[in-house]
């Protein structure tokens, strides 16, 4: 563990409470992508398949078990209990297109062809693109509540962290894997108009609006 | 392609 990939886990962490206590209190799911969460809890459940077993920590378990719960709960106030105010007008990006390539992808390019690897592999390509569905939300509404831009911000920031570790690590414990990089660094590319946006804006008290 | 190796990270 170093301190980028905690800094990132904690953003990480953030990114979903904080997504989790702005529907909870405002009792709305409006201008959350229902989609998104549902690639996002997707992605927890195919990459810690091996949370029943294989022991790497008790923060790796904690985590992953608080990450699975979180997303799942989300969708459960998002699909059921707050289903009046979800905007499924503007939820409308085909994640079909998302889920078929990283399929496909996941088979042709992976460190291994067994179940849990390929899992894994599939898991790492679709976060790379799982948010595209909130952002395309927000580019057709062409705004953003300012907790939703705080979530994203959070959320783009975890996955920027991650490449940080990834350099330290590979300094520190010759540890890469390419497959990680590359979809990190996709990840984070696709956050990068929503950053420049964030901080020229949100941090200055303005609201978050796309230019018209 | 690459050893396996234990996945350490979230």
């Amino acid at each position: 563990m170093n301190i980028f990939r905690l800094l990132g886990d904690i953003c990480h962490l953030v990114a979903i409470i904080v997504l989790l206590l702005k529907i909870w209190k405002t009792r709305s799911c409006a201008g959350i992508s229902g989609k998104s969460q549902i690639l996002f809890a997707l992605v927890y459940t195919t990459r810690y398949v091996d949370l029943f077993f294989t022991y790497v920590s008790l923060y790796n378990s904690v985590m992953k078990v608080i990450f699975l719960a979180s997303s799942y709960a989300t969708l459960y106030l998002i699909y059921v209990k707050f289903k009046a105010t979800y905007d499924f007008n503007h939820d409308t990006f085909r994640i079909e297109f998302l889920l078929i390539p990283c399929v496909i992808l996941s088979l042709l390019i992976t460190h291994d062809y067994s179940p849990v690897e390929l899992l894994w592999t599939f898991s790492i390509y679709l976060e790379a693109v799982a948010i595209l569905p909130q952002l395309f939300m927000v580019s057709k509404t062409g705004e953003a509540e300012t907790i939703t831009s705080h979530y994203l911000f959070a959320l783009g920031a975890y996955r920027a962290l991650y490449i940080v570790n990834w350099i330290y690590r590979y300094y520190t414990e010759s540890f890469i894997d390419g497959i990680a990089v590359v979809a990190g660094i996709i990840q984070t590319i696709l956050y990068a108009d929503f950053f420049y946006l964030y901080i020229t804006k949100v941090l200055k008290g303005k609201d978050f609006k796309l230019p018209a | 392609l690459k050893p396996k190796f234990i996945k350490d990270e979230l």
